[in-house]
């Protein structure tokens, strides 16, 4: 369960004050899909940053699994998001000096029981590319290392930035029966950002941001 | 006028050897929007890369207006494409240490007769963020600085590699408005990868690429 309570986050930075979100207040359960829409800018990827510890808050509260996220440092909340949390990045912040198969190995690593690497390869189709490293991939194949790594650990909670946003349609297809399959049979938690609203057909619940505040919360039957 | 002529292009490293193009031949006329479409690793990039000089090729020729660009050195396609191109890239490719507005500057003053950065900014929504660096901004807004340093210079052909892929539905439509816009007015060449069918609609030719070849070229009347 991620339970936030009347959070604010702002970035400042000298002459920069960007009020990113404010008075945010949601829930999560346990084994939802969960998407959140909204134009470029309105708060999507901060949201997730705050909501998996990654980024921290100015007021307010964020809780996940009965543990209080947002009063742990930074050294805490890193070994926190380790144990318990899978994130695909927007820009898929791979290991340039690793292979393909290291930087998902570096994802198996963080587990006790982890999907076997080879495995989680063939299911986005770059098992072809196992031993590349990333600036010899093209951007989808970069994209779904970063979901390979995210998903062989088989995180309790998974966040999604975009994570078909290099992808065509039917590759597309194939991660989010991927990520869905996870949601079904493992009971994975997903938060997943899109700006692809056909894509919120998977949910079970729809978050609308709009300049840093939720302007809808839609709950839906998930397909 | 661009024309590409039998080209392979080999991606060669250690005991990593692709088969990236082969046996490529088209030729795109100036003041056409060509599309190139094509599943995650077809080479959609990497024909974008070498129709641009930013890669060289391993057989074949290419032509852009009267210049055999796959004959030059490093340097003499690098000043060629200062002076001639535009790109958007897949990765943004933003300089780390300069502003928003610097990075737009950097493309205007490689032109004689530039658009006002001020104005190009205005048209793709990112004048709030003049100030900031490439890591204060989202990945939309990221995307959206690429796009204006790319098209300020007013290049004779812009190339754009899946420029709306981190952008929501009503800011692509503005961007992609913009470039027809371009094209319109001032007769730019457009040669734009996306993996979003819909968009090809405002080509007159659609290439589709698989596995490193042509499987399709289509004409049609541009919307
Ligand atoms: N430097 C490199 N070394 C080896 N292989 C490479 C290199 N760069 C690209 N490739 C490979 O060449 C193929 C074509 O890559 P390219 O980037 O052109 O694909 P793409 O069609 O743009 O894909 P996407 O839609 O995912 O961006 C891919 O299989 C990729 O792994
Ligand atoms: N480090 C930072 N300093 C200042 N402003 C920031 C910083 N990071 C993000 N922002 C601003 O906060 C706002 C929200 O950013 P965020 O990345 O959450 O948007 P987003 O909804 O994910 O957008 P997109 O769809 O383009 O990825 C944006 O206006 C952005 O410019
Ligand atoms: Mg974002
Ligand atoms: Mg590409």
């Amino acid at each position: 369960m991620i339970t936030v309570k009347n959070v604010t986050k702002v970035y400042q930075s000298g002459d920069i004050k960007v009020d990113a979100l404010k008075n945010i207040d949601l829930s999560i359960n346990d084994g939802e899909i969960v998407v959140l829409l909204g134009p470029s800018g309105s708060g999507k990827s901060t949201l997730l940053n705050i909501l998996s510890g990654l980024d921290s808050i100015d007021q307010g509260e964020i809780v996940i699994n009965d543990q209080e996220i947002s009063s742990l440092n930074q050294v805490e909340r890193t070994k926190f998001r380790r144990n318990n949390l899978g994130f695909i990045f927007q820009q898929y912040n791979l290991l340039p000096s690793l292979t393909v198969f290291e930087n998902i190995e570096i994802g198996a690593q963080l587990s006790k029981n982890p999907y076997e690497i080879k495995e989680i390869m063939n299911l986005v189709g770059i098992e072809a590319h196992i031993n590349k490293y990333p600036y010899q991939l093209s951007g989808g194949e970069q994209q779904r290392v970063s979901i390979a790594r995210a998903i062989v650990k088989k995180p309790n909670i998974l966040f999604c930035d975009e994570p078909t946003g290099a992808l065509d349609e039917e590759t597309s297809k194939e991660v989010l029966s991927l990520i869905q399959r996870l949601n079904k049979d493992l009971k994975t938690t997903i938060v997943l950002i899109t700006h692809n609203p056909s894509i919120a057909e998977i949910a079970d619940k729809v978050i609308t941001l709009n300049s840093g505040e939720i302007v809808n919360i839609k709950n839906q039957i998930k397909k």
